[in-house]
């Protein structure tokens, strides 16, 4: 081997023109054909087939087990630690990642693991709230933004997502209704009023109620505890059914809150209208915009209402946890289409509003504070991307028929694994 | 982790911010 390496003669002479012709019609033939693959790549309902698609280190990443290492990267950041250790653990953690340990309201002996610290409360007033209509729902950076043309989302220059495919679509024949769930508790859309258990309140005496008590503080909305959601609507079993998540009992002190949303969303809560609203019906002189916002590692990672809106339905996707940092965002087509993450779709008062708050290897769980009964990154078998199962939040409030949320309220986070 | 916001605004809506910029809770996005 070595004699015919060092003594082989090397010969150049040149290809004939012929053969780069030829090379270059290939070359043209394979892009076309691509081209026309795409074209037909839709499930029975038109929707387009995702498919990973990138590079080869792409498709290396999409050959390893990361919803598995997902939930064992979970497991170990559980695991609780010595206390004489945590001080020292968390500030190498938090210069490594640039944390300030200053914004935190606890000790950091009282974190007890790294996935306790990571999900860690920050000291009331430290994130002040800008006036504008719509404030930052996280710490982060902003990774892309802009008008959403054609129903197509730019994740990076030049590589685009459907919003469909983001947010999913409706599907008619939904096995449960708003109105079955709603049967001990309805609106009166032409008249000002609501029937609530059987009592009526006028919308005057609800908002006059509201004015009566702090304007600034938020009042706690009850929550549902985890088996009460579970028991009174089981978790569908399989993808597509829908289901009430909410099973709050509506009291004066939750419709003083609602009513306060209400106010800050400039509607009147007997202006509700029947149906919710999509992404596809926007209103005449409004358009669609986005805006992606990167959680790194070391930032905060609770997120926040990014303004006071109404969430109507979650739909949760199960797919799979690739990174989503900016190196991957512009190397994996339909990364964010891809990923497990929880569309939950409302309004404000310009119309439709989605938040969608997407998980990565490190980070698969998604909490949702209002939502008890939402799992994500459990074990099983993968659904085809596109599945999604739905909750309608219609009896968290029976003024808003939904959740209402004011500017930078606590929604949720993102926990380890 | 990350949080895509997809939302209906009137066609004059203007971001504040701009790509790659850093942003903390409550910072102001647009108007």
């Amino acid at each position: 081997l070595m004699n015919a390496w060092t003594e082989t003669p090397t010969k150049w002479y040149p290809l004939p023109l012929a053969v780069g012709a030829l090379l270059l019609v290939a070359i043209q033939y394979r892009k076309k054909v691509r081209g026309s693959r795409k074209e037909v790549e839709l499930d029975e309902n038109g929707m387009e087939v995702i498919r990973l698609k990138g590079p080869w280190h792409v498709h290396v990443m999409g050959a390893l087990p990361l919803r598995n290492l997902s939930r064992l990267w979970g497991y170990v950041n559980e695991v609780e630690l010595p206390i004489w250790f945590r001080p020292h653990g968390y500030r190498i953690y938090a210069n490594l990642f640039g944390c300030n340990l200053d914004e935190i309201d606890s000790p950091l002996d009282s974190y007890p693991s790294l996935g306790a610290f990571f999900y860690r409360k920050l000291k009331p007033g430290v994130r002040p709230v800008d006036g504008a209509v719509l404030v930052s729902p996280a710490d982060g950076t902003v990774l892309h933004f802009g008008t959403v043309k054609g129903m197509q989302v730019e994740q990076v220059k030049g590589i685009t997502y459907h919003l469909d495919a983001l947010l999913g679509v409706e599907r008619p024949g939904s096995p449960i209704s708003h109105a079955e769930h709603n049967r001990d508790m309805s609106i009166v859309d032409d008249q000002e009023f609501a029937e609530i258990n059987g009592i009526e309140y006028t919308l005057e005496q609800l908002i006059g109620t509201s004015n009566g008590s702090s304007g600034t503080s938020t009042p706690s909305l009850a929550q549902p505890t985890e088996s009460d959601a579970l028991l009174a609507h089981p978790p569908p079993k399989k993808y597509g059914e829908r289901f009430d998540a909410s099973v709050v009992e509506p009291s004066r002190d939750n419709l003083a809150h609602d009513a306060s949303v209400a106010r800050e969303m400039g509607v009147r809560p007997a202006m509700e209208r029947k149906g919710s609203m999509s992404a596809r019906n926007i209103r005449p002189g409004n358009s669609l915009f986005f805006t992606v916002i990167y959680l790194a590692p070391g930032d905060y990672h609770r997120f926040h209402s990014p303004t006071a809106w109404v969430v109507e339905k979650r739909r949760h996707f199960v797919g799979e946890l690739f990174s989503v940092s900016p190196w991957m965002a512009k190397r994996l087509e339909n990364l964010f289409v891809l990923n497990e993450r929880v569309a939950l779709l409302g309004r404000w008062k310009y119309g439709f509003f989605g938040m969608v708050p997407v998980g990565a290897t490190n980070v698969g769980s998604i909490k949702v504070n209002f939502d008890q009964a939402l799992r994500t990154n459990v074990r099983g078998r993968l659904p085809p991307p596109g599945a999604y199962t739905e909750a309608v939040y219609s009896n968290a409030s029976p003024i808003l028929r939904g959740q209402p949320l004011t500017p930078a309220e606590e929604m949720g986070g993102f926990r380890l694994g | 982790s990350t949080v895509v916001l997809v939302f209906e605004a009137p066609a004059d809506f203007e971001f504040s911010v701009h790509a790659g910029q850093k942003v903390k809770v409550g910072h102001r996005l647009g108007d």
